[in-house]
């Protein structure tokens, strides 16, 4: 995840999903915006946070088969720079949405909830947690 | 063969080439739909 | 970025290696195509899982769906949905001994690479840059040859024991003593495969309460017998000796965990060429810093023994460094001298300890006398004791050969990783389709290479590996070159921004 271009790949990608979503002609920009966050934080918690192993046999016996992405990455070490892109990211999408949904209620509650799906996961304490 | 190499679909199956061409070409066209009736 | 020699006083020879970053553009486009074929891997799992394609791996039948999974159905994901779509570009059967050029069974497939056909035709003649005969010693004529035929028909081709007990015959023991003569050390053994020679001796050097500090990219074997060992394992970053002097110092002063009992050994493992990077070890700082701080070294010669140095003898004689500041020289005969197997050599006492210590010695059988024989021919033309200067001759255009086809390379564009010095020449694709392209692409033109793409690589430094051997003529090269040019062209490869005008 820190490898060249991964970053900027990400943040492109999201901005690719948000002008794909703002495209379709009837959708309001609160609803985009809050699509855009509900997808983001769905495949982020599909990709990080619940498919296991790794999509290709590795030399390690077998470790890595029951751990999740993320916790594979930097090979476990926590506070890393991958890490905390991963996790302000997520919270700097809610902020967006939650100003261009004008702070809306119902809005609120279901961003506040998705974004909560991708930051538990990724607190130390839950790290191998099942 | 540019675009089918950089894109990634130059593997893919000719049902899967066609799929992902038309995805992306309905989105381009609803991009640039939008872009029209906004601007 | 370049990095020339190092500290001056170490190094008798300029060390130039270079790794051009990857174009930012084409790292993001990079990952959009995995992206895309990760996407579409998803979706033609979702359509096996629900039956509406039919599924030709091996899966569990329903009753045993309760019990432990048999298939790890997801580590096959990149297998089955990656692999599968280009990997006509591998395993390519040929019809004789991988020489200079070769003979190609042809093969198609009606249903996308999951079976192949042959069609009965050969492609003839098809210049071979995937394979490792540097020295050009995998020939089906010539000296080599007719000796291993002659010990064929005197000794036949099986042993059927080990070394321990009836299977050692003499031309083991003529051949270890040339191998340790040819390396300049006390004494040497020899075992019948590269990787065990790795994977079964690390173990009986190092144990428990030992460190092994071991570069990131070393050979899976080390990796494996590192494991094995039961030590302790720090790797350290490719190359890199500040890397490495900060894991030694730390070993030396931290000592082991919770206890800090001082590590009964420290062995820093090492390779002289990195086959997928093509870069050459710094030899010279690696054994300043063996000395220093009172590590072993144990060398992994595999590519550079044969391809390597004035006179062949590997990244030892290419530094101009004496082949006894390294405790443990390791080397394989399947590269440079057109056999299998690999050898130890160092001083006598480790060598009689292994003999009776390593695995191999005990459990493997005995190389096969044909083998042997092959390599003992090729090891004496190489060290000129039959009399010609065939073997000083092929090192030295090896050496020509690789200086030049480096520099070709790099006037015309391409983004070429490693040492000007080593005869692995890794050419970056970097996007996944670029990878199957250009495997097809210059097999269209009658030239076969190797094409490596992720998990063996990073993910976005896919690359293309030729191997240069010193058969390769030079009118094979330019031809090559010119090949490899104009695909570069159509394929759009040639992304370097150092480009060097001619």
């Amino acid at each position: 995840m820190n490898s060249r271009g991964m970053w900027l790949s990400y943040v492109l990608g999201i901005g690719l999903l948000h002008i794909i979503l703002l495209s379709i002609p009837f959708a309001s920009v609160p609803v985009v915006w809050t699509l855009t966050n509900l997808i983001h934080n769905l495949c982020m918690y599909l990709l990080l946070h619940t498919v296991k192993g790794t999509p290709f046999e590795t030399p390690d016996q077998g470790k890595a088969r029951l751990l999740t992405h993320w916790e594979q990455m930097d090979y476990g070490v926590q506070f890393t720079a991958s890490r905390k892109f991963l996790t302000i990211t997520p919270i700097v999408l809610y902020i967006l949405t939650s100003f261009y949904t004008k702070y809306d209620r119902a809005h609120f509650v279901v961003n506040t909830v998705s974004l909560l799906t991708v930051l538990i996961p990724k607190l130390p304490q839950l790290h191998g947690v099942r | 063969y540019q675009y089918l190499l950089i894109t990634g679909i130059y593997v893919l199956e000719p049902w899967e080439k066609s799929l992902f061409n038309s995805i992306l070409f309905s989105a381009i066209a609803m991009v640039i739909y939008t872009s029209y009736v906004f601007v | 970025g370049r990095t020339a020699s190092g500290d001056g006083s170490l190094y008798t020879r300029p060390f130039v290696e270079s790794f051009e970053e990857t174009p930012m553009l084409v790292a993001v486009l990079t990952y959009m195509g995995y992206g895309v074929l990760t996407i579409f891997g998803y979706l033609r799992d979702y359509l096996r899982h629900w039956k509406i394609e039919r599924c030709y791996v091996a899966r569990e039948k329903e009753e045993q769906k309760d019990f432990v999974p048999l298939y790890q159905d997801f580590e096959n994901f990149y297998t089955r949905n990656l692999y599968m779509r280009i990997r006509d570009s591998w395993n390519r059967p040929i019809c004789g001994v991988p020489g200079a050029k070769m003979d190609l069974m042809e093969r198609t497939s009606f249903d996308y690479n999951l079976t192949f056909e042959y069609t009965g035709r050969v492609v003839p003649d098809v210049i071979n840059l995937g394979s490792y005969n540097y020295l050009g010693f995998a020939e089906n004529t010539g000296p080599c040859a007719d000796s291993a035929a002659e010990v064929t028909m005197k000794y036949g081709v099986g042993v059927a024991s080990t070394r321990q007990e009836i299977g050692n015959l003499d031309t083991h023991e003529e051949m270890e003593k040339l191998v340790a003569k040819f390396l300049g050390v006390e004494s040497a053994m020899a075992f019948g495969m590269g990787f065990a020679t790795n994977s079964m001796n690390i173990p009986a050097l190092v144990g428990k309460g030992c460190l092994i500090l071991s570069d990131e990219l070393n050979h899976a074997s080390l990796v494996l017998g590192a494991r094995l060992s039961g030590s302790t394992i720090r790797v350290f970053k490719h190359n890199n000796m500040q890397s490495l002097e900060k894991l030694l110092r730390e070993a030396i002063v931290l000592g082991q965990p919770r206890t800090h009992r001082p590590w009964k050994k420290i062995l820093i493992v090492v390779e002289g060429i990195y086959s997928m990077e093509g870069s050459i070890v710094r030899l010279p700082e690696v054994i300043a810093l063996k000395k220093r701080y009172r590590a072993y070294l144990y060398l992994d010669e595999a590519h550079s023994i044969g391809a390597l140095g004035q006179r062949g003898r590997g990244v030892v004689d290419y530094f101009g460094l004496d082949p006894c500041d390294v405790d443990v020289m390791m080397g394989t005969f399947t590269k440079s001298f057109g056999a299998a197997g690999g050898y130890i050599a160092g001083k006598r006492e480790l060598i009689e300890y292994l003999r009776s210590h390593s695995h191999s010695a005990v459990y493997a059988t005995s190389m096969s006398p044909p083998v042997v024989e092959q390599i003992l021919t090729s090891m004496k033309c190489i060290m000129g004791e039959d009399g010609t200067t065939i073997g000083c001759e092929r090192v030295r255009q090896l050496a020509e050969s690789t200086v030049y086809f480096r520099k070709r390379l790099r006037e015309l564009g391409f983004i070429i990783y490693g040492n000007n010095d080593s005869p692995v020449v890794p050419m970056m694709l970097y996007m996944p389709a670029k990878i199957g392209a250009f495997g097809r692409e210059m097999l269209k033109r009658n030239i076969g290479v190797v094409v490596v793409g992720f998990p063996a690589t990073p993910i976005i430094e896919s690359r293309a590996r030729f191997c240069i051997s010193a058969a390769h003529t030079k009118d094979i090269l330019d031809r090559a070159l010119s090949v490899i040019s104009e695909v570069g062209d159509l394929l759009q490869l040639k992304y370097s921004r150092h480009r060097i005008q001619s």
